[in-house]
């Protein structure tokens, strides 16, 4: 047979159901979490294949290698002098062949821009589905959380318990309403409401219960 | 208040009441709105791989293209080589002397050994691997060695976050659609997994 509904329409499971997606979701942040801090998931600079990287990777290729120095060629004039000698007099052949390679030279380094820039967009899918798992879990925890605090019968999860006006001698705000409530298993709740939203307005208890679940949910987090 | 009777609190309470009801739905209505943008995130993703795919391919043709030029112009017998040579002992020096500032300055750390390790690279090449900018043509293919590997590592990632969302997104907490809010099935206490909302039509049969 089918229990009666609750009018309020509980969310009739236990919080130890969601276990399972816990352990799925924290395996899926795993999976994502230790590549950011490889190397190579340091985030993709401008610099990643740029002409003249940022000193850093100067000092590294320098030490690696010593190609970094290569790349202050220009700051030498007969280095320069090597890149400008023109060989066609003796050799038409060799000049054309060269202009060929500087050519394709060109179009490599400037699809190969083209791609780092690609892979940074790739990379931030990868921070933006990262950032969403969080926010998964985050939300399942709460989900979990009313779980728990819904299975009794009582539907009544708010619960006022005083209502009082302020005239000019507290330190609230003059004609203000100040409202203390009971959530779930929480300790009273203060909610003050301005002037603005009197008890008569029909918003009023929503505004309240608002102010009040966001102030649980952070008490909650905390 | 003593203005606020008993009543009017208990009012109040059920007011209160009913938005948090309101609310608790939305809460389970959230967790389904970050499955619909992980899995259009997702999407986005498989979209942007198979640009990157292709962009690779053009740059690696481009790649090809440029070592095949150099091979070629390599082949050719070197016409310039007296006059590149004594252009080139004259460069060392200079570019020598260019780096081992520059990374006193910038480096900070001890350049003897890396002095060394320059003169004995700088003595190993030749004036022609400059003029045919070989360093510049090194420097790409090392930056695709690295594109490469940054793109393995994020796609073994994706892989397998994927497996466990697709895992985690087929349970039925996930597929139903809610009916009408107000339909939740006790039934959840009893089943391993919350399917707590039910179409009505399930619940009668």
């Amino acid at each position: 047979s089918i229990l009666p509904l609750s009018p309020f329409g509980s969310l009739g499971f236990h919080d130890d159901m969601f276990q399972p997606f816990f352990e799925m979701i924290h395996q899926a942040q795993e999976a994502m979490e230790p590549h950011f801090h490889r190397p190579a998931f340091q985030p993709l600079g401008k610099d990643f294949t740029k002409e003249v990287p940022d000193n850093r990777t100067v000092c590294k290729e320098i030490r690696r290698n010593s190609t970094g120095c290569l790349r202050m060629k220009d700051q030498c004039e007969k280095c320069r002098e090597i890149l400008s000698v023109d060989c066609s007099a003796n050799n038409p052949a060799q000049a054309k062949l060269r202009q060929e390679l500087n050519d394709s030279l060109q179009v490599a380094e400037l699809l190969t821009q083209k791609y780092n820039e690609l892979l940074q967009s790739y990379q931030r899918k990868m921070f933006s589905t990262s950032s969403l798992l969080n926010q998964l879990n985050d939300q399942f925890s709460w989900v979990s959380r009313l779980a728990n605090l819904t299975q009794g019968d009582d539907q009544a999860y708010l619960h006022v318990s005083t209502v009082s006006t302020h005239n000019s001698d507290s330190d609230t705000p003059s004609g203000a309403t100040e409202v203390v409530v009971k959530l779930f298993d929480s300790d009273p709740i203060t909610v003050i409401m301005p002037e603005e939203v009197s008890r008569d307005n029909p918003k009023f208890m929503d505004t309240v219960a608002e102010k009040a679940l966001q102030e649980y949910r952070k008490k909650n987090r905390e | 208040d003593p203005l606020v009777s008993d009543s009017e609190l208990q009012e109040m309470s059920n007011q209160g009441s009913k938005y948090i009801n309101k609310e608790i739905q939305n809460a389970v209505k959230g967790v389904k709105e970050i499955k619909n943008l992980i899995e259009k995130t997702n999407e986005e993703r498989k979209t942007l791989l198979t640009t990157l795919e292709k962009a690779k391919k053009k740059k690696e043709d481009a790649l090809e293209e440029t070592k095949d030029s150099e091979l070629k112009l390599k082949a050719l017998p070197q016409v310039c080589n007296e006059t590149m040579m004594a252009l080139w002992e004259e460069c060392k020096p200079c570019l020598k002397q260019t780096c081992m500032k520059f990374y006193a300055r910038v480096c900070r750390s001890g350049s003897g050994l890396v002095g060394r390790q320059l003169e004995e690279f700088l003595n190993q090449s030749s004036p022609a691997y400059f003029w045919m900018n070989g360093d510049r043509i090194d420097s790409l293919l090392e930056s695709d060695r690295q594109q490469t590997h940054v793109l393995d590592a994020m796609q073994d990632s994706f892989n397998r976050v994927s497996g466990i969302m697709d895992t985690l997104f087929q349970d039925r907490f996930f597929t139903q659609e809610p009916q009408d809010t107000h339909y939740f099935s006790r039934f959840g206490l009893l089943l391993r997994w919350p399917h707590f909302l039910y179409p009505k039509s399930r619940l009668v049969r």
